[in-house]
């Protein structure tokens, strides 16, 4: 999800 | 990420040239606007922040070069993939299929979904053509390369976190799709067309 960056896409 | 800013590096390369759809790399710049708004929100890390600014400046560098600095070679006749295709059906899912209904999360769903189809227009217009320069092919090897990657990179997360991120999984399967098509043209007909230098016949 937005703004998550252990689990999001580039 | 590295092989991601090597196909837009291949991109822009590309743009001396003409063969690339202005409308799939619109999609990409929307696609990039729309998900790295938490550069604004919320600080991550160097790399991650670095990162995305590449991948905004580039996306908008590609743009204005193919409709401004170099429109003389930009091949609007078979760029003619109707956007608003895309745009309609990825507008709504988002709103229907997400994690939360805010502003950000939505937009960043939007974002998922549009990268799935953003190279739809790419695709249409190489098989309009009838042809792919060899460039355009390479760009499209690397960028399918980057999506192929990201398959093992949820496997291995799964296996290791034992976690995913069902939108982005699902929406990345069906990018990935789009692109075995090619692979399998690049594959099968890269070989034999390299000698001529005429790129790859893409049957319609």
């Amino acid at each position: 999800s937005a703004g998550d960056p252990d689990h999001d896409e580039l | 990420n590295a092989l991601h800013v090597i196909a837009l590096l291949l991109l822009l390369l590309l743009l001396l040239s003409c063969g690339i759809s202005g409308k799939s790399q619109v999609l990409f710049a929307l696609v990039f606007t729309t998900r790295y708004l938490d550069l604004f929100t919320n600080f991550i890390s160097l790399y991650n922040t670095v990162m995305k600014v590449i991948f905004l400046l580039c996306s908008y560098v590609t743009v204005y070069m193919i409709y401004w600095r170099f429109w003389k070679s930009f091949d609007s006749e078979n760029d003619t993939f109707r956007l608003e295709f895309l745009l309609v059906p990825v507008t709504g899912l988002s709103f229907l299929e997400n994690y939360s209904f805010t502003p950000l999360e939505i937009l960043w769903t939007f974002s998922i979904y549009l990268e799935s189809v953003a190279i739809l227009p790419q695709l249409f217009m190489i098989s309009r053509t009838g042809e792919a320069e060899t460039i355009t092919t390479h760009y499209l090897f690397f960028l399918g390369l980057y999506r192929a990657l990201y398959l093992a990179n949820w496997i291995w997360r799964y296996h290791t976190e034992n976690f995913y991120d069902q939108i982005a999984v699902v929406s990345g399967v069906v990018q990935t799709i789009f692109y075995c098509d090619f692979f399998y043209l690049y594959v099968t007909k890269g070989r034999c067309q390299e000698g001529d230098g005429h790129g790859i016949p893409i049957p319609a």
